[in-house]
């Protein structure tokens, strides 16, 4: 079975796209088959793994209907990693899917025969920052959300919106049987007070949740993406790639070696 | 006359909130008066200010045209500085907005008659990470465009986006007035190379569009908002608030005193 997961946070700049690159990539080097779909069309987890951003190359026709998406998989740099690319046009099918019937299940739909194929262990989604179609197409095709949070303030304000939207979907029958795969914590400070607060009032919310994983901030880690590498090809033994492969074998554990 | 700046970037996390907070202070501790209108349904702003979110406070029913925004100006716990809150329906907004005649100028028309008043020097709009009707309704209503872009690889990638988003709505004659403000960059790090090469890329790329004062990245920054207070008020001699009074003056020189 492929399992599907949304990597979404309507808070901007908590490393989503840092999270679903490095983990996709952890996870490829473990041995599973994973596909990543880009569904930003700020287009950076295309770029992060040196993919060249071509207009017309993304899911855009496929959530109108006009293709399949398996037309638009792209193999990667890294074994076992494929990707389904954005450009910024993407951003236009908010508009044009939202008047289509069904337009939360579009995605969900056209995943289908690639499911059938059964050919990725798992297909990690990176969603832009907010809550509107693309982002609801993601969370109703998926079986589970992966959740980066930011060790700072601002990042908590908007848990609860969160919670609600997963209940909501569920609850309205979109996606029955959404859950939450798990709260990463990211660019955790071990220097500062705010960071530690964050963590312990994220698991307050979140409690078991919450990957015992922290990802450390460090400067390796935004570098890699000018390089279009993962952190684990840029800097292999950088605290970071550390960290994300430490990630991975817990986000592995919880589902029982999946 | 009172001068509309809207502060908007589509990359998430890049300080668009933190500037606006910041620099409407600095710039009320300066004698202008000043509006801060919170146009993100994630309420940074408002909470950032100390003030609290309430249910159907926000510019909702103002851009479906059933009320005047003069009602829901706030005053804060700093003089010369009002706000406009915000809180988590306003999303629901721009599914609403988009069905009406003139969505583009729901904001702009809106604002007339606090405009006619002439009661504010400056109104500084905080836009969500998204390029969605509420971005828009503030850049057609603004006469000109304040960027915060974070020192990052990834805040490169959507630069030209917004560029050309605005020669658009100059050329299509939705605000033909609208110019940059000016590029502020943000979460400067002068320890790493990354930072410098972003700051050239950028002062390629705009040229004497880009403010000299760089804003530091410093966790007292970070840890203002969960005190509900800007920086000028929570530690007035950190060097972060030193820089955004530094930005303030050069905000200020840049339009002659303004
Ligand atoms: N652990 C880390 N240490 C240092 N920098 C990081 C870390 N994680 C992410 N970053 C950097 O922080 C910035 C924000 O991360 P990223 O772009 O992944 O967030 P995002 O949630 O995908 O943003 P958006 O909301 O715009 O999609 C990027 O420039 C990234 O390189
Ligand atoms: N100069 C700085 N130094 C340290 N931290 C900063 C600085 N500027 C902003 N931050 C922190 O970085 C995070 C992102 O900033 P902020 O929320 O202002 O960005 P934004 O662009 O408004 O995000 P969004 O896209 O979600 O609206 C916040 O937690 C903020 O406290
Ligand atoms: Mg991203
Ligand atoms: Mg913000």
């Amino acid at each position: 079975k492929t399992h599907v997961i949304a990597v979404a946070n309507q808070k901007g700049g908590v490393g989503k796209t840092t999270t679903t690159v490095n983990l996709s990539a952890c996870l490829a080097e473990r041995g599973r088959r994973v596909l990543l779909i880009d569904m930003d069309a700020q287009a950076n987890a295309t770029s992060g793994l040196g993919i060249d951003k071509q207009e017309g190359r993304s899911l855009y026709p496929v959530l109108l209907g006009e293709a399949d998406p398996r037309e638009f998989v792209l193999s990667t740099a890294h074994k076992r990693l494929d990707l389904i690319p954005a450009e910024v046009n993407l951003a236009g099918a908010e508009i044009e899917v939202a008047r289509l019937d069904r337009y939360l299940h579009r995605l969900s739909e056209a995943l289908q025969p690639l499911l059938a194929e059964a050919g990725y262990d798992y297909i990690l989604i990176d969603c832009p920052p907010s809550l509107g179609i693309l982002t609801m197409n993601a969370l109703t095709a998926a079986d589970a959300l992966l959740m980066p949070i930011q060790c700072e303030y601002y990042a908590l304000e908007g848990l609860s919106v969160m919670s609600k939207l997963i209940q909501q979907l569920r609850d309205s029958g979109a996606n029955p049987g959404l859950g939450i795969e798990g709260i990463v914590m990211t660019m955790y400070d071990m220097r500062t007070n705010l960071s530690q607060q964050v963590v312990q009032q994220v698991l307050q919310h979140f409690g078991e949740s919450v990957y015992e994983t922290l990802i450390p901030r460090g400067v390796r880690i935004s570098e890699a993406p000018s390089h279009g590498q993962p952190i684990i090809t840029y800097d292999p033994h950088c605290t970071g790639a550390t960290a994300y492969r430490e990630l991975a074998r817990e986000f592995l554990a919880r589902r029982n070696g999946g």
